[in-house]
This record gives C-alpha cells, structure tokens and sequence, in this order.
C-alpha cells in the first residue's frame, strides 16, 4: 500500500496472475484414456476377443524439471537445456509411454485355424519424458 | 543404414530388399525375414499398405463347437478388457487349435479289426515357429450329447503317429500306435482331451511342418456293452478331432510373464553427479519460485 501511496501511477498488481506462473502447467504429460472396438476396424470378423481395447496415450507438456519424478533419464534434463539456454532448433523433451501391460487375443487365421496369443507392449501404462 | 554397433542383434531391412515388406521393421534378434513370422495380429498393424485388412482374402470359418471351446479358453486365461491372468498353472502365451487339412481313408492292408471309426489325419504346423516351445499338446474331440441320454461309457482309443513318407503319398505308414482307455459320463463332458504331447514333441521340436496322425477311437456304452450298433452311432458322432498346441512363444512381440524388464530409469540419478548440477541449474530460478510457493 505503501508503494501505491508514495507514487500513484505503479502499476497494480493482479495478484491472480502473478499466482499462475506457480501452477503445474495445466496441460502437463500424463497418460490418457483411449478405447476402440475391433469392429470400428472393420477387425471383428477375424479377431473374436476382446471386443474393446484400451490402448491409452501419452500427451501433454514436459515440465522444465523433469526430474525422476517422470522416471526420465538425465539426458531429458540436458536436452531440456539444450533448448532454453543454447539452440531452440533443438525439440523439447516428448511426452512419451514408459510401461506397457500386455493383451490376450483371439483370433481366426485363414486356413480357419483359433489361435489364442498374449502380445507384450500393448497397453500404455505410465508415461515419461524422453 | 547405420545400425549402431551397441544394438548389433536389430536388423533394418534395406529399402531395396523386399519392396513387399513395410519400409522400416525392426525385427526381433537372429530373424531375417521376420515379417512372415509375425503373429497375425502384427502383421496387420505393421501393413502400411492403407486398410489392407478391409480386402483380407476370405477365412475359412472354424467348426463353431472348437471356437465355443476356444472361447471358454480365452475367458479363462484373459479379463474382458484382455488383460491376461496370472496364475500358475497358465504358463502358456500361445495356444493353436489346428483343425485337420486333410482325412485319408484306412488302407486295407493294416485295417484295424473292430475299426469302427478311424481316421488319418493331417495338422499343417506351418504357423508354429521356432520360437513356439511346446509345453503341451491334446487331441480334442467334441460331441453332440443330443445322440445319447446320459449314461457313462467306455472308450478306446489308438493313436498313431505316422512319419513323412519318401513317396510324398498323403498317407504314409503307421508307426508306434500307442493305446488310451477313457471312461467317463457323457452327461458331464462335451469335450473329450486326449494328452499327446509326449508323442508330438519329438516332432515339433525338429520344426516338422505336418503331423500324420491315424485314430481309432472305439466307444460303448457300459449298460450295452454287447450292443456294438449302438457304439457304431456314438462313433458316428464323433467329428474329427481337433489339435490342440499350448506353446511358450520366446519372441519379443510376446508376452512374458517371468521377463523381468530392466531396473527403472530414475534409479540411474542417484549415482550421477552430473545430474545433481544439471538439476540445481534447472532449479536455480524454481527453487524461488517453490520457496514462494511453500511460504504461500
């Protein structure tokens, strides 16, 4: 008060904006849901089960410190530099899957054989900054 | 074009190699031409020709009684979401039901006696690959239980395991026939499981790409055990058998419940002292601003 008092024409300060440089980047990276069905791919008449599959992505901003609280190695961090500070031809850090659960499908081969199989890396689970 | 020395197992397949594969796989360690080897489900996913699935060739549909029992098999080894269970006993990641291309009619010559209903029968392997490791394999028979009341009966069945023969004929010579006696309620099964692994392993672990297999499989009912007619309509019942191949899959693309992945990045921080500089020099204007935020 004082400061406005003494010299009137200080600017005001807007305290709600002054606040938002603090916040988490709203759109920070995090994993998000995504659910498709195999016949949207026209896929059911060969893949029996499951019907829906949940694959989810990955997106969003890369915090500045990354930090192993993303589990992101250090280069991230020096990359991260590499921009801001040397040369912004140099990309970012990406919001990238870090873990993956698998999935069991059933399918129908050609030769009208069934083969059940459990494929690794089907489903995100967790994501990074790389 | 440059594979770097620290990955020498990945292989790029040149871009002039085989215009038919996707421009760039990266194929599991030791495997030339993998994209034949894919799964099915992959082998679509890394199709970049557009909507190659929409004009898949026609399939031939499987007999609805082994689907209903491969459906059983999937709602007991995955969620509904896919996810597959954990327990002990499922240490497969693979399991093939092969229906039989191919029925041969018996020779005279070695016509069992009795021979109700036998049949030789032919399994294409070629989609089991090397990788496939064979953990167990049964011989399915499925039947109609409307051809019988409820009542136990008794079954014989002979297996024989016929090796390739030279003349290419489709039905060689029978070799080491080996006996099974099955009793049980027909009220209380649909399905009939004849375990031959130890019969067939010999065979896929030296990545045969058919089984002959001749069955003669003979069944009565206990009450009229003299009433062979009445055998004679159960063995009508009787379609032939499907074959059923429970494999551990060794390749990357599958599911491994017992690989362990490596330790998790983060750990690497702790003993990086580059790393505690790095951090202080990405903190040095967010550590005022955290301290604003705590005294906030």
């Amino acid at each position: 008060d004082e400061d406005v008092k003494e010299n009137p024409s200080a600017p005001t300060y807007n305290l709600s904006e002054y606040f938002k440089q603090f916040l988490f980047p709203q759109n920070e990276c995090e994993l998000h849901n995504f659910r498709l069905s195999f016949s949207q791919l026209k896929w059911d008449k060969w893949i029996i089960a499951p019907h829906r599959y949940s694959p989810q992505y990955c997106k969003g901003d890369c915090p500045r410190v990354v930090g192993h609280r993303y589990g992101s190695p250090v280069h991230t961090m020096v990359q991260n530099i590499i921009y801001e500070k040397l040369d912004d031809s140099v990309p970012r850090p990406s919001c990238i899957p870090a873990e993956y659960s698998p999935l069991s499908v059933l399918t129908i081969e050609p030769d009208g054989s069934i083969v059940y199989k459990e494929y690794e890396d089907m489903i995100a689970t967790k994501c990074t900054c790389r | 074009e440059a594979v770097s020395e620290r990955t020498p197992e990945l292989l790029l397949i040149p871009e002039d190699e085989s215009p038919v594969l996707p421009p760039v796989l990266l194929l599991p360690p030791g495997v030339r031409n993998g994209y034949a080897l894919l799964p099915p489900l992959l082998k679509v996913l890394s199709d970049q020709r557009p909507h190659s699935w929409e004009g898949e060739s026609p399939r031939l549909q499987p007999d609805s009684r082994a689907l209903r029992y491969m459906k059983r098999l999937y709602k007991m080894s995955a969620t509904k979401e896919g996810i597959p269970k954990a327990n002990k006993s499922h240490l497969y990641n693979t399991v093939w039901l092969l229906t039989p291309c191919a029925e041969c009619k018996h020779h005279p010559k070695d016509q069992i006696k009795e021979d109700l209903h036998s049949v030789d029968l032919l399994f294409n392997l070629d989609r089991v690959t090397a990788l496939e490791h064979l953990l167990k394999s049964v011989l399915l028979y499925s039947f109609d239980r409307s051809v019988f009341s409820s009542s136990a009966i008794t079954c014989t069945c002979h297996v024989a395991v016929k090796e390739n023969d030279p003349s290419g004929q489709v039905c060689p010579n029978v070799l080491q026939p080996i006996t099974f006696n099955l009793h049980f309620e027909i009220r209380r099964h649909k399905w009939i499981e004849i375990d031959v692994t130890s019969f067939l392993q010999p065979l896929i672990a030296s990545n045969k790409r058919s089984i002959h297999i001749a069955v003669n499989f003979t069944c009565l009912k206990d009450d009229q055990h003299h009433n062979s007619n009445l055998g004679n309509s159960f063995n009508m019942a009787l379609v032939p058998p499907s074959l059923l191949l429970y494999l551990n899959d060794t390749s990357e693309q599958a599911y491994r419940r017992w690989h362990r992945r490596k330790n998790p990045v983060w750990s690497r921080w702790r003993n990086n002292p580059l790393a505690d500089s790095l951090e202080e020099m990405g903190t040095e204007n967010m550590q005022y601003k955290r301290a604003s935020r705590h005294r906030r």
